[in-house]
């Protein structure tokens, strides 16, 4: 059975897909075998890696009866498949409406799967609707970047709320897998009050490893690879090979 | 009659909050009455110009009936009014989903109001959801910020087919107001790639104006205030000024 991470914060650009798809390559490079999961309707995990006009999507998997295993595809890192997104999704909202048990349709999914991985990370949209609902109700563990600054500070309290809200109602079993620095730069101030606001207020639900503000991972996406194969010696991806280490030996955080 | 603006873009984490605030406040500063409406959940601008707790908020506007003139509250800038957001506005997406004419709830709400402003500026949540439809259908143009990275590029096509939707379905009149490149980092290469891309593709319809990225932008939120009233001889507080300065004289760019 394979362990399943929501990667989630209604914040927009704190790292969510660049988290997602770093640390599911990091894992994969390590022999584990991993799935990544595109909830996101910008599809950027999916062009991310590489993937242009993917057809059957996690679109059709929602609304056209499409199975998990039919719209797996492989990526450049053998033991790194994904399941893409696409434009469209942005209708789930709407479409998945008057659908019966619409909050558990991607845990349903991923059931037959879930054997054939150790890791399944799912990328989440920027938002706290049906698409991260979702994700929330299928996953063990929610692993939260939050950008060193102040509106992502500010939003985390509420996310845990959230998530609170999904442990009672849909899934008892949602731990949080910790909570991760990014985006860090040593040489801001605002960075360093920021992140030590947050280790003091959720202790050792914070991850160690920190992401430092690394051109390589903005980089990386426009030639359709991660960091890690665009560029495996930058801080970037060091820092992420760092944090693979310190998931697979901590477990949940809370 | 107001000149409405909608600050969107899907992507987030691209600068939509920091120039609604910040035009907002350098237009109120130039002694034009200004009204910044507050489409986030998050409530991010609401914060940002130190307004806690407010009640009633924009989802009462929506759900319970209160008007727009109940809900405006002043700010430290005299000519700069906010119509505050709060958390409980993530339900609207649900909560709205069986309202008749839904998608014009804001533009009905804004009439009765927009006599008493020369601009009023709705930031827009990260979703391209029934709140950012509501603003474009309330709106005569679409500002939309675009930081100089891969992501929020290639998601600027797909961002102009739903404006040309809504054109076609809602709101005839739509225009782009323009395309504004945020947190332009001069020592890094894909800032200059990205940038001279979408001036290639965008041509006149993306603006002069260039916001750095500059601290000071990043910190005025945990103050209260804007980056004008926080630190105006910054990088990023001149940045706004000039950008307003051009919005004033230049008008709609296609
Ligand atoms: N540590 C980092 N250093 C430098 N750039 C980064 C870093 N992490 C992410 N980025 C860049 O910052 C932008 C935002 O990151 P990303 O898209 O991963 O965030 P997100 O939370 O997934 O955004 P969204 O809310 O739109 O889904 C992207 O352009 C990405 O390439
Ligand atoms: N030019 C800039 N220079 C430095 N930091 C900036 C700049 N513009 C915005 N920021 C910071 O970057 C983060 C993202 O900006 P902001 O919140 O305005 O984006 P947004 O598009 O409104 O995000 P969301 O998609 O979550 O609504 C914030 O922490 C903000 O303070
Ligand atoms: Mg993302
Ligand atoms: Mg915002």
């Amino acid at each position: 059975m394979a362990k399943i991470v929501a990667v989630a914060n209604q914040k927009g650009g704190v790292g969510k897909t660049t988290t997602s798809m770093n640390l599911a390559a990091a894992l994969a490079l390590s022999h584990k075998p991993v799935l990544l999961i595109d909830l996101d309707p910008q599809a950027n995990a999916t062009s991310g890696l590489g993937i242009e006009k993917a057809a059957p999507t996690i679109y059709d998997c929602f609304i056209n009866k499409t199975t998990a295993r039919e719209a797996i595809v492989g990526t450049a890192i053998p033991q790194l498949a994904i399941i893409p997104s696409c434009h469209d999704l942005v209708a789930a909202e709407i479409e998945l409406s008057d659908i019966l048990n619409r909050e558990t349709l991607l845990k349903r999914l991923i059931d037959d799967i879930s054997g054939d991985y150790n890791v399944i990370i799912i990328d989440c949209p920027p938002a706290f609707g049906i698409l991260t609902i979702n994700a929330l109700v299928a996953a063990h563990s929610v692993l939260i970047p939050v950008q060193c600054e102040y509106y992502a500070m500010e939003g985390l309290g509420r996310l845990m709320e959230n998530v609170e809200r999904i442990r009672q109602s849909f899934n008892a079993n949602l731990q949080l897998e910790g909570i991760l620095l990014t985006m860090w730069d040593s040489r801001v101030t605002l960075s360093k009050q920021v992140s030590q606001e947050i280790r003091e207020f959720f202790k050792e639900k914070v991850y160690r490893s920190i992401i430092p503000r690394n051109i390589a991972l903005a980089e990386a996406p426009s030639y359709g690879q991660s960091a890690l194969l665009y560029n495996s010696a930058s801080a970037g991806s060091q820092a992420y090979i760092e944090l693979a280490k310190e998931f697979l030996t901590h477990g949940e955080k809370g």
